[in-house]
C-alpha cells in the first residue's frame, strides 16, 4: 500500500 | 476538517487541560499513572516528528506543539514537581509488554518502511494501547476519582469521535486509513467497559467504584 497523503489528523 | 474530527480533537484537549489542572490545582497525582503518561510521550514524540517536514496547516501545528508539551509537562508535575504523590506501588503495569509488540508491528505492519513512517505506525500501535496502564491502576485500587473518571471519558471519547470521522471521510472523500481505523477502534473498545461504568455511576453522582 503507498502513502497517498501525509498524515493530517493529529 | 469535519464535526466529528473537530470535536474529538476539542475532546482530546479538554482530556489533557482536566488532567493538567487536577494535579496542578490539587497539588497531587495520586490515581494517576505515570506509565501511561510516560507512553503518551512516547506516541506524540514519535508521532509529531513530522512537525519539521510536513506543513499540513496552521491549526494541525498548533495542536501538535500542544499535545507535545502538555505531555512533557504532565510528566514533569508527576515525576518531579509532585513526585511525594505519586502511587507507585499501583502504578505497576508492566509496559515492555506493550511497547515491544506496538515495535514489532509497526515494523510489520505499515505503509511504507521509512522511519517517519514506521515511527507514526508504531505511535498509532501504542496509542491504542497507552491507557492500559491507568485502566489497570483504577483496576486494581477499585475506584478513581471523580476527576480522572471525567478525564478518562474524555480521552476515550477522543479516538471515538475519530471513527465517526473516518466514516464520514471514506463517505465524502473515499479516504481511508486501514491502521489508523483499526487502531482506532481497539483504542476505543478498550474504553468501552469504563464508558459503561461512567454513564451508570459516575454521571449519577456516584464515585467510580469496582465491585469488589
Amino acid at each position: 500500500v503507498g502513502l497517498q497523503t501525509p498524515h493530517d489528523e493529529l | 476538517m469535519n464535526i466529528f474530527r473537530l470535536l474529538g480533537d476539542l475532546s482530546h484537549l479538554l482530556a489533557i487541560m482536566i488532567l493538567l489542572q487536577k494535579i496542578f490545582y490539587s497539588r497531587s497525582c495520586a490515581g494517576i499513572s505515570a506509565k501511561s503518561q510516560v507512553l503518551f510521550a512516547i506516541v506524540y514524540t514519535a508521532r509529531y516528528l513530522d512537525l519539521v517536514t510536513v506543513y499540513v496547516s496552521l491549526y494541525n501545528i498548533s495542536m501538535k506543539v500542544v499535545f507535545l508539551l502538555s505531555s512533557y509537562a504532565t510528566l514533569y508535575l508527576i515525576y518531579l514537581k509532585f513526585r511525594a504523590t505519586y502511587d507507585r506501588n499501583h502504578d505497576t503495569f508492566r509496559i515492555e509488554f506493550l511497547l515491544l509488540p506496538a515495535i514489532v508491528l509497526a515494523l510489520l505492519i505499515n505503509h511504507q518502511f521509512s522511519a517517519l513512517e514506521v515511527l507514526w505506525t508504531f505511535s498509532i500501535y501504542l496509542e491504542s494501547v497507552a491507557i492500559l496502564p491507568q485502566l489497570f491502576m483504577v483496576s486494581k485500587t477499585g475506584e478513581a476519582e471523580s476527576i480522572t473518571s471525567h478525564y478518562l471519558f474524555a480521552l476515550g471519547s477522543y479516538r471515538g469521535l475519530y471513527i465517526l470521522n473516518w466514516f464520514y471521510r471514506y463517505w465524502t472523500e473515499g479516504h481511508y486509513d486501514l491502521i489508523a481505523i483499526v487502531a482506532g477502534v481497539v483504542q476505543t473498545v478498550l474504553y468501552c467497559d469504563f464508558f459503561y461504568l461512567y454513564v451508570t455511576k459516575v454521571l449519577k453522582g456516584k464515585k467510580l467504584q469496582l465491585p469488589a
